[in-house]
């Protein structure tokens, strides 16, 4: 089957979307068909892909309530790229399951049934531990944290793998965390560099625990700010498509190619 | 009674904390006595300034719980500089008050008991549009909001004005959205100049309406990307401790500069 990545991470602005959208889109470049899951109402990925909740096609938001509604909704909106759509009423969603026992488990149930048309699953999270992020975790057998160098930033981590060794405890005993990609990175700067500081040596102290993230590491390249990244969803273009010479294109792409280079994920 | 303002955006990482708390550490360094209330569960706001989850004082959470622990609740954390901290169960607040037929109005409740002591009260909202934001709505009389000058960042506004629409509607009729304070300013690109354009086009739009927000407008200055302001909070400390000569310092002493000029809010 393929890897299926969640990208998550509860802290708001941190890059999960662009980081989805452009890992999607440059292993869909190389020839390998991926489908990115847009789990957030806001329906950024989507919207970073042309679609809005003006299309017809079938959403999570429609799969969740019915798993089986899965086989016609993945809609190819680039070479290889798929996008299983968000929409506005994925809000409902937390409320309307809230009574039924299956309710962590409806997506991974759905995507089991067409993840083989797939080389990667990319669910791109939105920025809660709710009940959509918890879909996409157990739905998933590795966890990406998108995140950015900063105080503030550190001090969401324990929170967030806190979630994921809930799930992997209670849901999903095969999820890992493969790592950390660095997001909207200014290299030039102590703070940064205090931070992957803090941040390797972290995941330097995990390595021999028993935990989902013994295995985690720093992804390379960490991604530079570069407002290319934040002008191409307003043309509902990828990088690749919008500056493929810019460094944000040339980052992503090395990001993916690290992914690519490991055998069947972390 | 002082301005009560509700600095909110359910877009997450747009720099909701670093203004409330930067413009009320402006406006007490001119000698204003400023309340900061931290609505967030995140509590970045409270870690900022220097206060985690093992204070002993009483939190907003306490408060939502029993309005009347609100009177020993506020902590003088710098000269003129009072904060109602939050901490990490307020998470659970909304399920715990989820059947409470007044769980929009106990945070107003409380701070109408203490408001007098204060010339401002600033509402450092969380991500999202749920009880917590709703009671910071309900509490204010004006909104400023948060954004980065972006795409994605566009998108949410229409949500944000309607759930302002509806809490002026439905619970507090003389809420009005003073306007937008930039943040994370990047005023060399094309981008950035055009979603400016669009939002002075749009504000100017809505002036003949009767919306909350026809009197809105863009503050100057936009506050500018600033490294200084994302590393004060590691030291517990506001950008004026921290650096005072950075462009960060005097953006945010001009918007507080603005604020005071106006009289007695939009
Ligand atoms: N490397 C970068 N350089 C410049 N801008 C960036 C970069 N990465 C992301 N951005 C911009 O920053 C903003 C936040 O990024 P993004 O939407 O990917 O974060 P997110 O974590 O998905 O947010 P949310 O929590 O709302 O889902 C967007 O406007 C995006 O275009
Ligand atoms: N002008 C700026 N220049 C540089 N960094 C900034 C600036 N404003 C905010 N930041 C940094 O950006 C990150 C997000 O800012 P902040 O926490 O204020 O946003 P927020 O909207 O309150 O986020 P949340 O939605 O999580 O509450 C923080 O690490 C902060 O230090
Ligand atoms: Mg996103
Ligand atoms: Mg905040």
């Amino acid at each position: 089957g393929p890897r299926r990545i969640a990208l998550m991470n509860q802290k708001g602005g941190v890059g999960k979307t662009t980081t989805t959208v452009n890992i999607a889109a440059a292993i869909a470049e190389l020839g390998t068909p991926v489908l990115l899951v847009d789990l957030d109402p806001q329906a950024h990925a989507s919207l970073h892909l042309g679609v809005d909740d003006s299309s017809e096609a079938t959403s999570v938001y429609d799969i969740l309530l019915d798993p089986t509604e899965i086989f016609d909704a993945p809609i190819e909106v680039k070479p290889n790229l798929w996008l299983l759509r968000s929409e506005t009423d994925l809000a409902a969603a937390e409320t309307e399951l809230s009574q039924e026992t299956d309710r962590y488990a409806r997506l991974r149930e759905a995507l089991e049934a067409v993840e083989d048309r797939f080389g990667f699953v990319l669910l791109d999270c939105p920025p809660s531990l709710g009940l959509l992020t918890l879909n996409g975790l157990n739905a998933a057998q590795e966890v990406l944290i998108p995140m950015q160098a900063q105080f503030l930033a550190l001090q969401g981590v324990g929170k967030l793998l806190e979630t994921v060794q809930l799930v992997s405890q209670q849901l999903n005993p095969d999820l890992r965390v493969s790592g950390i990609v660095l997001c909207m990175f200014d290299g030039q700067t102590t703070h940064a560099q205090e931070v992957v500081a803090d941040l390797e040596a972290y995941l330097e102290s995990q390595r021999e625990t028993e935990t989902p993230w013994r295995g985690a590491k720093l992804y390379q390249p960490p991604i530079r700010r570069n407002i290319k990244l934040a002008e191409c969803p307003s043309f509902g273009q990828t990088i690749f498509e919008y500056a493929p010479w810019a460094p944000g294109a040339a980052d992503y792409r090395r990001i993916a190619e690290a992914l690519l280079a490991e055998h069947g994920g972390a």
